[in-house]
């Protein structure tokens, strides 16, 4: 959960 | 005890990886348990002089009963103490996060999350390293979810 979290996180703050 | 060992890779650089998830203010762990633990409260100290801080936060999530007996009845508040290795310009990183609820004998229940990671010009990669010591036989499955 933390990797798909981290991703996405990651994604968004592109 | 149990290990897990995942590969991970982000689409961001190392600087940007570090920036993001260990900001100072806390903002990603805190935006990580309002979704995924449900504490919409979780605390975040300021990093210290010894590049460490602690993360406060209390699960939300539906427990075996047995894990419930074994914690009291309730769920406590975790305590997640996080260091961080890196300096600015260094290629690589490492974070370590110890979580132990706030009970008495917490420490059975101690989790531990190395993540490290190395830069990769524009992105960066590295291993996420989980290591359970939860002494309850069948809880590992849970926690590791």
């Amino acid at each position: 959960k933390f990797i798909e979290f981290t991703n996405r996180y990651l994604a968004d703050a592109d | 005890m149990k290990e897990a060992v995942f590969d991970v890779n982000f689409n961001v650089s190392l600087k940007t990886f570090i920036e993001t998830v260990y900001s100072d203010d806390g903002k990603f762990y805190k935006s990580f348990h309002s979704e995924v633990t449900n504490d919409p409260k979780a605390k975040v100290t300021s990093w210290d002089h010894t590049h460490s801080r602690t993360i406060t936060f209390t699960p939300d999530v539906k427990l075996p009963g047995f894990f419930k007996t074994a914690l009291g009845g309730a769920i406590p508040p975790i305590n997640d103490a996080q260091q961080l290795t890196y300096s600015e310009g260094a290629t690589s990183a490492k974070g370590l996060s110890v979580s132990t609820p706030s009970i008495k004998g917490g420490e059975r229940f101690r989790t531990q999350v190395e993540i490290e990671i190395q830069s990769c010009g524009a992105t960066c990669k590295g291993k996420i390293r989980i290591e359970l010591t939860a002494s309850i036989f069948g809880l590992q499955g849970m926690l590791e979810g």
